[in-house]
């Protein structure tokens, strides 16, 4: 899920 | 993780640690704004508290330790320690920032992915980090240069490559990349994830990503000016 939406950017 | 995500990341990461060095070996910070700072520490606060809950890789971690510590740090310098408080231009750096943290807040309540505590405030953080650096423009117009922003200009990584990816230039070269440079990175990596991953979305990241990025342009005028010229980096009066 982290993936997809781009939240383990930082 | 792709080439440009990390080379925004390094950027990124070695404008700060420049930034907070250039500070404590100097002993001096004038020209560079508290209230930006702070936000930026506010920022990395609020959307790092995914610490607690998510494990997403040892390099996330202790990148994210590495952001909020070291904007702790330079907060730290400039408020509290003793030789470079006292070269803070306390009265150019007016900006009242906490109509900035209001309005992000209330924009976050309402424009969210999700209506819970951690993705409210990843919001807030994303939207506050975007307009984070007008109290650095205000103090910059109202000093009327730039000689200290040289503390966020970075001398060797990511240097040859912003080179030829943004100025493609060659016949003349900057001598120094400057803090912003990370933003173009940042884009190129969004373009890239929009295109090699299925479901990537995230658009309040992107738009917000995009404002910041335009805000910064401000900067990158006056650089590309001074570049142009050839000459020291000096604003307008």
């Amino acid at each position: 899920a982290h993936q997809d939406t781009g939240k383990d950017e930082l | 993780m792709n080439i440009f995500r990390f080379a925004g990341d390094m950027t990124h990461l070695i404008s700060i640690l420049v930034l907070l060095l250039k500070i404590y070996a100097t002993k001096t910070c004038s020209g560079i704004s508290l209230k930006t700072q702070e936000l930026y520490a506010l920022v990395f606060v609020t959307r790092y508290l995914d610490l607690f809950t998510d494990f997403i890789s040892v390099y996330n971690t202790v990148m994210k330790l590495v952001f909020i510590g070291s904007t702790l740090a330079i907060v730290w310098c400039m408020r509290l320690h003793r030789v470079v408080r006292r070269s803070y231009n306390r009265e150019l750096d007016t900006f009242r920032h906490y109509f900035l943290v209001a309005g992000c807040f209330a924009l976050a309540l309402v424009l969210h992915e999700k209506f819970t505590f951690q993705e409210v405030f990843w919001a807030f953080s994303i939207y506050l980090e975007a307009v984070a650096i007008l109290p650095q423009l205000v103090l910059l117009q109202r000093s009327g240069n730039v000689d200290n922003l040289t503390g966020q200009y970075i001398f060797f990584l990511g240097y040859l490559t912003f080179s030829v990816l943004i100025l493609l230039s060659c016949s003349s070269q900057p001598t120094e990349m400057p803090f912003w440079a990370y933003r173009a990175f940042y884009i190129l990596n969004w373009i890239y994830r929009y295109f090699t991953e299925q479901h990537f979305s995230r658009w309040i990241a992107c738009i917000s990503g995009l404002i910041q990025t335009a805000l910064y342009a401000d900067f990158f005028y006056y650089y590309f000016l001074s570049w142009k010229n050839n000459a020291t980096l000096k604003l307008p009066a």
